[in-house]
C-alpha cells in the first residue's frame, strides 16, 4: 500500500 | 507538541506579525525583499493544501490559515498598496533558480510520490532558501533597519527551535522526517552568518 505520509507540523 | 515547536511557531507567528506592522506603520516596504515573500507564499500554499483533506488540530489549522492569510497579505502590501516604495533596484535575486531545483530535487527526493506529498516536500526545500533574496538584498544594500533585523532573528529562531523539537521528538517518540531535518539544518545555517552580524 502507497506509504501515506500525515504532517502534524506546520 | 513539545515546548521546542510551540515557541518555534509563536516565534515564526511573531516574525510574520513584526513585517507586517512594519510596512502597515511606516507605510514603506524599503530594505523588504518581495522576492522572498513571493517564496514564502508559495511554501504555504505548496505546504497547507492538506488544510482540506487531513484535520490535525485546532491549533493546527488556525495557524496553517493565519501563515496563508498573512503571507498574501504581506505581498499585497508590497507589490500593491505601498507598491511605490518597493525597492525593485536592490531586489534582484533570480528566484526562478531556487524554485526549479527545489522541485526537481521535491520529485526525486520525497517520501512517497504522490501530489501532496511531492508538494509539501517541494515546499521544504523551497522555504530553507526563502530567505536568500532578503539576505542578499541585505547585503546588497548594506544595512537593514532594526525591525527587519528583528523580524529576520525571530524568522531564523524559528527553524532553530524545530531542530530542537525533532531532536526531542527523536528522543521520546522516536519519530523522525529526514527530509524536514536536514532543509532545516541547511535553513538555519543560511541564517548563522546574519546572526553573527545581528
Amino acid at each position: 500500500a502507497r506509504p501515506v505520509v500525515v504532517h502534524d507540523e506546520l | 507538541m513539545n515546548i521546542f515547536r510551540l515557541t518555534g511557531d509563536l516565534a515564526h507567528l511573531l516574525a510574520i506579525i513584526i513585517l507586517l506592522l512594519k510596512i502597515w506603520k511606516t507605510r514603506s516596504c524599503a530594505g523588504i525583499s518581495g522576492k522572498s515573500q513571493i517564496l514564502f507564499a508559495i511554501v504555504y500554499t505548496t505546504r497547507y493544501l492538506d488544510l482540506v483533506t487531513t484535520y490535525v488540530s485546532a491549533y493546527n489549522t488556525l495557524m496553517k490559515i493565519f501563515f496563508l492569510a498573512s503571507s498574501y497579505a504581506t505581498l499585497y502590501l508590497i507589490y500593491i498598496k505601498f507598491k511605490a516604495t518597493y525597492d525593485h533596484n536592490h531586489d534582484t535575486f533570480r528566484i526562478e533558480f531556487l524554485i526549479l531545483p527545489a522541485f526537481i530535487l521535491a520529485l526525486l527526493i520525497n517520501h512517497a510520490f504522490t501530489f501532496l506529498e511531492v508538494l509539501w516536500t517541494f515546499s521544504i526545500y523551497l522555504e530553507s532558501v526563502a530567505i536568500l533574496p532578503q539576505l542578499f538584498m541585505v547585503s546588497k544594500t548594506g544595512e537593514a533597519e532594526s525591525i527587519t533585523s528583528h523580524y529576520l532573528f525571530a524568522l531564523g529562531s524559528y527553524r532553530a527551535l524545530y531542530i530542537l523539537n525533532w531532536i526531542y521528538r527523536y528522543a521520546t517518540e522516536v519519530h523522525y522526517d529526514l527530509i524536514a531535518i536536514v532543509a532545516g539544518i541547511v535553513q538555519t545555517v543560511l541564517y548563522c552568518d546574519f546572526f553573527y552580524l545581528y
